[in-house]
């Protein structure tokens, strides 16, 4: 996607060999008519799948789902990574360890908004080792709901995210593939 | 807002005489739909301030603000709550009293991100002692940005957020105003 590769070129830095910092448009400050390009294009490629619900996790998924999910007229569902208030029972729930932190937290997506008639597109900000999207999966799972596929903004390709979903049988598409990031230099996996 | 009224009478749930459960279409599931007409509202409420930017925090202030930015045409920066792998210098930073969980946490919003340039609207889902939104403020004062008022999707009358902000001197708009949770009824401030 264009757009967006000029975006990560134009207002995203290179923070080290592993990490773009895209807080410019997509993780502290959001690009609104952006999102609406992002959500135009992974409908695109999920079309005509009879979609019922789009699923993300707090807090970067959802502003790029949002639009997603508008487009094809159903609810944005977003997992909660902490406890929150309202939701105290009847919740699916998943590990999700955190290779940065060392630790497994908890995701949950309440039942009453998941159930098996659905069929689910899984959209996320950022793929890098996939372990949120498996959490996702593992939810969508229980759920009974069909998984349509999974979306992200922007994948790290020089991370083994892609493959464990793709190996696990999952079709995976994202909207920018990065490459590398050595050198403070942002190469794409398209780029001849 | 009829419609936001509605959506609260048939999808929200009285958890307590003091919470309503709003998981169905705004802190959990999200309508988009409905996140449209609710970001025109705040919009209509907002005219002819040269607003240039929104202001929220993470998680649910997120889809009901987006909306109001993409139709102001204005980026959405959303404050963190807490350490984020790529914010980790050049921050404003607040601390927030949570009277429930009896802590305090420190908000932060990059400085790249607001300046004394800005004309800043800060929106929120919900307003209940008005802690979260007093912490807002306090990060637009740093910036020197002029802020324009403060809406709520949900402002819940019965607690005193709204006179904290008013007596601060800040214009305060809420879509829907409810004057009392008990006996499991919500009531609307506006009705007769
Ligand atoms: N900007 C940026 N972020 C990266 C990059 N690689 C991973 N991340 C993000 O960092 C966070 C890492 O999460 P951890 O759970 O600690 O996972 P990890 O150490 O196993 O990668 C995730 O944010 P998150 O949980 O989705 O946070 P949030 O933004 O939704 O709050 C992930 O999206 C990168 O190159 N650039
Ligand atoms: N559904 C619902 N929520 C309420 C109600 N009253 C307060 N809240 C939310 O509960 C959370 C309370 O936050 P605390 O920081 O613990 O504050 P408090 O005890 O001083 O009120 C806030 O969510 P938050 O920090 O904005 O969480 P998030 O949803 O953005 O993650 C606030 O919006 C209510 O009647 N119904």
């Amino acid at each position: 996607m264009e757009q967006l590769q000029k975006a990560i070129e134009e207002r995203g830095s290179v923070l080290s060999d592993h990490v773009i910092k895209v807080d410019q448009f997509l993780n502290h400050q959001i690009d609104t008519n952006l999102m609406v390009e992002i959500g135009r294009e992974f409908i695109s490629r999920f079309q005509g799948h009879d979609i019922t619900k789009v699923l993300t996790i707090e807090t970067s998924g959802i502003a790029p789902s949002f639009m997603a999910a508008h487009e094809l007229n159903v609810p944005l569902v977003f997992a909660r990574k902490k406890k929150s208030l309202t939701m105290t029972d009847h919740l699916y729930t998943s590990s999700v360890y955190s290779y940065t932190k060392e630790e497994t937290n908890q995701i949950t997506v309440s039942k009453d908004f998941l159930s098996s008639d659905d069929r689910v597109l899984i959209l996320d900000d950022i793929l890098a080792n996939g372990q949120a999207a498996l959490g996702l999966i593992d939810v969508v799972k229980q759920s009974g709901a069909s998984l349509v596929g999974i979306g992200f903004v922007i994948e790290k390709s020089f991370q083994d995210g892609r493959d464990k979903l793709e190996e696990a049988g999952h079709r995976v598409e994202s909207l920018a593939r990065i490459k590398s990031l050595e050198g403070s230099n942002v190469t794409f996996l398209n780029e001849v």
